[in-house]
């Protein structure tokens, strides 16, 4: 079984070492919980 | 050649002049380990910590040498570092039970790379596999920090059925090379490969070659430039200490090596020491000065017995793993992301030989059109009922022990006996706490959903380009048109793919509130690599799946895809339409059955 994740364009920075597995073609083993990304979106009010 | 006078071949190479009366270079290495903490205790006060941040800045090369063990009987044995993304062995001993290998491998410490280098120990087989009969983990850089003096230390092998159990010694050492002598060697080694009339000096047109070698298309008078600036006494020729200069300076300025001569991967302009370190490495292979035999990528492929030799002209180069590997080989590689290393995700031959012959050859995709569907469907429905039934809790040991290295037991919420049914087990919790959720109170930080295999793309075309091979994959293809919408096109996409043996209930990767669940219904194809890498196979838009969306404030809408595969195809939810989540909390689960 598997559980895909599809973000909104832009929205996701994945983490670098996950992009670069990625990037060869080879899986990462990861748990529940390890950090995924951070949010690419400004908070509501940051530019005041 | 490595066997216990390396040590001092290296001195003599390098700075034979001075080396009787300048402090050894395990001494300077030790040395500036503990400056550099020193300089930490003065500055920030006292903490391990400080000694970790100046361990985690360390780049370098550490030469490890494997030199006996003490075991317990008699055999053939051999030896296996594995360290980050590469596995090295050493040569196969006597018949004894103390092996003497005195091998030596180079091993590169990059900064945020890995740090534990497991050893393992093999009694060797003349036909079949052989058998790993102990290992230890040993973490470099605490070792090369460590104050002893002496040159060698031991070290515990522990059975690897049960790591209290200790089956022999190994006696190994560890030194560092330092940066400085790294570049001068560096220096002298290319300088002796465009040498070609080896003067010990560089010539311009040796010199030119030298520069078209590192990938360096310059014009023929930047390189007279560059010559002249080399050629710092105007003898019309640059000696191996010009070069050094001209390397050190000039990568600074105008990198002048833009990828490696010898395996062409293009080197980061930004760190010059781990280009040299890189480069030298590169130099070193294949011209013996590397003892231990490379090229494997796992401790399980270096281990092989014959079998493996008739096939060690085939090169596993770093970028063949994965993919390729995943549809040719009966093992797929994994890098495991806690311990920063290549396993293997082993799969039965048989089981490996029929998915190819179903989900590889239009022939087997054509046999799926004409009932074979129904057949998946079938056999997972009749494997939910038997899993189901109190006869399958028998076969909860024999899965427990099957994958023993896999499983602990010790976070698992219930003891086995709780378990009535395998897919009572199947399903099990894990204790509070067994899954830390990183950064909890940061919202804009996403999490992983699942114990698994994960890919990640930044969008559908690098997912179909390096992973998804099924001609019609698409977003709208997945998601169904309900829950597509255009922001979800080119978005960024991430498979977390479970095995049998992990943990099987799904979590939030992110906080917000569930939107909607839209069924589709669909086939029960596997969704092993070897089928999501087949250009005949559609596994992510055909399969059964749910399709929920998360609406969140930090991230827009996430849409959460949980697809039923061959056998573990039911999807169950313990959420519903409307809840508020917070990122971690559990979602569903799969569990056997149709």
């Amino acid at each position: 079984s598997t559980v895909i994740c599809v973000f909104e364009k832009d929205a996701i920075k994945v983490d670098d070492d996950l992009l670069a597995n990625s990037g060869r073609s080879l899986e990462t083993l990861v748990s529940v919980g390890m950090t995924l990304g951070v949010s690419t979106k400004k908070p509501a009010g940051a530019e005041l | 050649m490595g066997h216990g006078s390396s040590k001092e071949d290296d001195y003599s190479s390098s700075s034979s002049s001075d080396a009787d009366t300048k402090p050894s270079r395990i001494s300077r290495l030790k040395q500036r380990l503990r400056l550099h903490r020193h300089r930490h205790h003065r500055t920030r006060g006292s903490s391990s910590q400080q000694k970790l941040n100046a361990a985690e800045d360390f780049a370098g090369i550490a030469l490890l040498t494997l030199i006996n063990a003490e075991m317990k009987f008699k055999d053939k044995w051999l030896a296996c570092v594995s360290f980050g993304e590469q596995t090295f062995r050493t040569n196969i001993s006597d018949q004894t039970d103390k092996p003497n290998w005195n091998c030596e491998r180079k091993l590169l410490l990059e900064r945020n790379g890995p740090r534990v280098a497991r050893i393992s120990v093999f009694e060797t087989n003349r036909l079949s596999k052989n058998n790993l009969i102990g290992y230890c983990d040993i973490n470099l850089l605490d070792y090369l920090a460590r104050d002893s003096d002496s040159d060698c230390e031991a070290f515990d092998l522990l059975d690897p059925v049960s790591s209290d159990v200790v089956v022999g010694r190994i006696c190994l050492s560890c030194n560092v090379e330092d940066p400085i002598e790294t570049e001068k060697n560096f220096a002298r080694r290319i300088l002796s490969i465009v040498d070609y009339n080896e003067d010990g000096m560089l010539s311009m047109s040796e010199f030119s070659d030298l520069i078209n070698a590192f990938g360096n298309n310059v014009a023929a008078s930047k390189k007279e430039e560059l010559f002249k600036a080399a050629d710092k006494n105007g003898d019309s020729v640059v000696s191996m200490d010009e070069l050094a200069a001209l390397l050190a300076l000039q990568q600074e300025k105008e990198p002048i090596m833009n990828c490696c001569p010898v395996c062409g991967e293009i080197v980061e302009v930004s760190d010059k020491l781990n280009t040299v370190i890189h480069l030298t490495l590169c130099f070193d292979e294949g011209t013996g000065n590397q003892v231990m035999t490379g090229g494997f990528l796992t401790e399980n492929q270096a281990s092989y017995g014959w079998m493996f030799k008739l096939s060690e002209w085939a090169h596993f180069s770093s970028y063949d793993v994965g993919l390729n590997s995943g549809s040719s080989a009966s093992h797929i590689l994994v890098f495991d992301r806690k311990t920063k290393r290549l396993v293997e995700e082993l799969i039965d031959a048989k089981i490996v030989l029929s998915m190819r012959a179903i989900y590889q050859s239009k022939i087997g995709l054509g046999l799926m059109d004409k009932g074979a569907k129904e057949i998946l469907q079938s056999i997972s429905e009749r494997q939910g009922r038997q899993m189901n039934s109190v006869e399958s809790a028998k076969d909860i040991l024999k899965f427990v022990e099957f994958f023993k290295d896999q499983i602990n037991m010790a976070e698992v919420k219930y003891p086995l006996d709780h378990f009535k049914t395998f897919n009572e087990f199947f399903v099990r919790e894990l204790k509070p706490g067994a899954r830390p959720i990183a950064s909890l109170e940061h919202d804009d930080v996403a999490v992983c959903a699942a114990d698994s295999r994960l890919m990640a793309f930044k969008s559908v075309q690098d997912s179909l380009r390096l992973w998804i091979k099924g001609r019609k994959f698409s977003i709208q293809g997945l998601l169904g048109k309900e829950t597509c919408s255009s922001a979800f096109i080119d978005g960024t996409l991430v498979i977390f793919r479970l095995a049998p043996q992990d943990y099987h209930r799904f979590h939030f990767p992110v906080s917000g509130t569930v939107e909607q669940f839209v069924n589709i219904p669909g086939s029960l194809y596997t969704v092993n690599p070897i089928a999501v890498n087949s250009k005949y196979c559609n596994v992510f838009t055909e399969n059964k799946r749910v399709v929920s969306i998360i609406s969140t404030a930090e991230f827009g809408k996430v849409a959460f895809v949980a697809i039923g595969a061959t056998m573990v195809g039911s999807i169950t939810f313990v959420k519903k339409e409307g809840d508020v989540v917070k990122k971690g909390d559990e979602f569903g689960y799969f569990s056997f059955g149709g």
